[in-house]
């Protein structure tokens, strides 16, 4: 089988200045997957790698560059599943950890679990060492800037009411 | 939110989906992309399944795993795709976007948004658009 890997980096509006960077991000990940794929690594391995890249990437809404919930925080969702032994593992409200994808998988691979959230998430977190970073590490200027136009447009809640992920 | 389809060269799927949710949602909301099903589904019978967009809406249909029932009835992942999003635009006015992998290495990459970034990889080719026929 000829290995293959697809990304994305979200559906929705792409601003013309976050076009760039959000091209350059999908492409790195790519690439940062299929090298794992053509060097025999597994489709797990790859598709983690590839979300990772885009986690660490502020251009895009998931670990580093997440938009903010009301009280401006970042809490952050992942799943992953192996599909040779439909394997699953997911976190949901996970705060303060870098990479949630990587959490995700502990879950799969460490627990008999499917989904942990919130503050067991985290504490599962910190019992596999996954380093806690403060939380303003995750929060870009773009996403404080974003949630400050939106609690001024608060007096039109129905605004942007189906808003994409 | 961002996510990744690939098949490996022992003929295994795989997905994997992260976000950090809806511009200030509610504290414990949680959208599709931790629920299994709806952000994303991997089977090695069929393929395998990452999506974006509105969450909630995703959640009621179920997206990642109706594009692969599609698939299991015979439809391209392309055609899957298509119907699977214009089913959750008409039944609960829902937009978004899917990445497919298929179990013989078939790809696509399909949005009823404006725009999707995506990415992809096959035979050392890679493809990438944002746009609608990019």
């Amino acid at each position: 089988m000829k290995p293959v890997i697809v990304v994305h980096g979200g559906a929705g509006s792409i601003f013309k200045d976050r076009e760039e960077g959000a091209r350059s991000g999908i492409i790195r990940a790519a690439l940062k997957g299929y090298s794992i794929l053509k060097q025999g690594g597994s489709a797990l391995d790859a598709v983690e790698d590839a979300v990772v890249s885009m986690e660490d990437d502020p251009h895009f809404n998931a670990g580093c560059g997440s938009v903010l919930n009301e009280k401006g925080e970042v809490e952050m969702d992942a799943i992953i599943m192996d599909g040779k032994n439909l394997a699953s593992g997911a976190v949901s409200a996970v705060k303060c950890i870098a990479n949630p994808i990587m959490l995700a998988r502990l879950v799969m691979e460490k627990t008999e679990h499917m989904l942990l959230t919130d503050h067991g998430a985290n504490l599962f977190a910190k019992a596999m060492n996954i380093p806690e970073i403060p939380g303003e590490k995750l929060i870009t200027e773009r996403s404080w800037e974003r949630w400050s136009k939106k609690l001024e447009a608060d007096s039109n809640p129905q605004e942007d009411k189906k808003e994409s992920g | 939110t961002v996510g990744a389809v690939a098949i490996d060269n022992e003929g295994n799927v795989a997905c994997a989906t992260s976000t950090g949710g809806l511009s200030n949602k509610l504290v414990g909301r949680v959208g599709d992309s931790a629920c299994i099903g709806s952000g994303g589904y991997a089977d090695n019978h069929v393929g395998a399944v990452s999506t974006t967009g509105h969450g909630e809406s995703m959640m009621k249909v179920v997206l990642a795993r109706l594009v692969l029932y599609h698939m299991e009835q015979g439809m391209t992942p392309e055609k899957a795709a298509d119907t699977a999003l214009n089913y959750m635009k008409t039944r609960v006015g829902g937009l978004g976007g899917v990445i497919v992998v298929s179990n013989s290495g078939d790809w696509t990459a399909r949005f009823s948004t404006k725009q999707m970034s995506w990415a992809t990889v096959k035979d050392d080719w890679l493809q990438y658009g944002i746009y609608t026929g990019e």
